[in-house]
């Protein structure tokens, strides 16, 4: 009597988790924009048998946002899931493996990435700030404002923009605009780039240096605005993640650095 | 005669309602949910 098939794979499986493991740190590994993302759950998983220790398998995969820049060395473990009131955001993937004498490798991966409905934050939490479009001009100014706020003030290597990851804006009781933008050092002080803020370049990959800044800015009633920027010290990069992530932010002020 | 018996059997025992308290194994996908559902 042939022997039965085995008993199709559970979502839940360790092996199921084994290789969902695998395609979230190969997503995460080849994203070039925004932030991690952590596994929230296993949707379906096919074992399609292609012979002695040879399977395909098929993964659908709920992810969530965490609160890490893709550049961030912080190891995915250490990195927090966004809150549900943090506007969170959810990453839907399907992933092609292969798995060959006991290894996966990803084979295909496809996501596309959604933030909650901001009905359901607002139904929750009236009162916190949404999610804001990243060429919103409330946000460009102040990421403006931040970045030459924290260039006028450190005594380190002048900074430059590399991508701004997220905005959000609160209407009440206070109008405030948060956001979080990546950045990199340049070959420059910041008393250098007073001089001339053009010969200031992103340092060498070799050399790079990338870092982080959240920033906040009270508009109404008075105006308020806090910086914090943090370097993660030297890095060095797979070649193909590429330093400028999306089509530069031209700042409003003229003679302010453009990236 | 054995093979009717056989199947009379599996018959008679597709009929024999679960055990009280018996749990269906929860369905293999999809799986659990690590922090919260969008």
């Amino acid at each position: 009597v042939p022997a039965a098939p085995p008993a199709p794979l559970g979502c839940d499986d360790s092996e199921s988790e084994a290789a969902a493991e695998v395609g979230v740190s190969y997503i995460n590994g080849h994203s070039h924009h925004g932030y991690k993302f952590a596994l929230n759950r296993i949707k379906n998983i096919r074992v399609l048998p292609q012979g002695l220790n040879n399977d395909i398998i098929f993964l659908e995969l709920d992810l969530l946002e965490t609160t890490c820049h893709i550049l961030s060395p912080t190891p995915l473990a250490n990195c927090t899931v966004r809150s549900f009131t943090d506007h969170a955001v959810e990453g839907d993937c399907d992933i092609k493996l292969q798995k060959v004498d006991g290894q996966f490798f990803v084979l295909a991966s496809k996501c596309h990435s959604h933030a909650d409905s901001s009905e359901d934050i607002i139904q929750l939490c009236p009162d916190c700030p949404l999610l804001a479009t990243l060429n919103n001009t409330e946000v460009l100014a102040t990421v403006t404002a931040a970045l030459n706020d924290h260039n006028s003030k450190t005594a380190d290597a002048y900074l430059r923009l590399l991508e701004i990851g997220r905005a959000r804006i609160q209407y009440h009781p206070v109008h405030v605009v948060s956001v979080e933008f990546a950045v990199a050092a340049t070959n420059c002080s910041a008393a250098e780039a007073k001089a001339d803020v053009e010969a200031c370049q992103l340092l060498p990959s070799d050399q790079s240096n990338f870092g982080f800044c959240t920033a906040s800015m009270v508009t109404k009633p008075l105006q308020d605005l806090k910086v914090d920027c943090q370097l993660y010290g030297h890095q060095v990069l797979t070649p193909d993640v590429p330093f400028l992530s999306r089509p530069g932010v031209t700042y409003s002020q003229p003679g302010q650095d453009t990236a | 005669s054995v093979a009717k018996s056989a199947v009379a059997q599996v018959a008679q025992h597709d009929k024999v309602p679960h055990p009280v308290g018996f749990v269906p194994p929860p369905p293999p996908c999809p799986g659990k949910v690590r922090h919260f559902k969008i």
